[in-house]
């Protein structure tokens, strides 16, 4: 096992993970398609889905973590987010990726795919963010 | 006898990123 100092990801992206939908359905998480988030999205009240567009991966300073610049929703506003290598986005009509899909299947056994540069991954924002 | 063990259920929006733009306002 790792150490204890080890950043590691939540449980919820390890195969098997039980999730609910917004509607109670329960799905694994190796099982979700783009539609489930869609449509969970659409029953909520506070969430909104929107497109975030892969602009570029650096490498980070930090050993396992990569620096991903997206450009997000309809305005293509400018975020970056540092994240392990092996953490998962869900690209539209495409499913998990990551920066390594190797490491992801080694610690998750989650399948995955390469994370590439103008993926359109999923992400949320807040609704009445106004 | 063994209790049956109960299995975690995580939220749909916990395995997608807040990717919220700053607001400039």
């Amino acid at each position: 096992p790792p150490p204890p100092s080890a950043p590691s990801l939540p449980p919820y992206f390890t195969k098997g993970s039980i999730i609910q939908l917004a509607d109670g359905e329960l799905k694994r998480v190796e099982d979700l398609k783009t539609e489930d988030f869609i449509q969970s999205a659409e029953i909520s009240n506070e969430l909104k889905i929107d497109s975030s567009t892969v602009e570029r991966i650096d490498s980070s300073h930090t050993p396992n973590f990569a620096i991903i610049q997206f450009a997000v929703g309809e305005h293509r506003s400018q975020v970056s987010v540092e994240v392990l290598v092996e953490y998962p986005f869900f690209v539209f009509g495409q499913g998990w990726s990551s920066c390594c899909p190797e490491r992801t299947s080694q610690l998750l056994e989650l399948p995955c795919t390469k994370l590439s540069v103008g993926d359109v991954c999923i992400s949320l924002t807040l609704k009445n963010l106004r | 006898n063994v209790e049956p063990r109960s299995v975690p259920v995580f939220p749909w929006h916990s395995l997608v990123p807040f990717l919220a733009p700053t607001q400039s306002d």
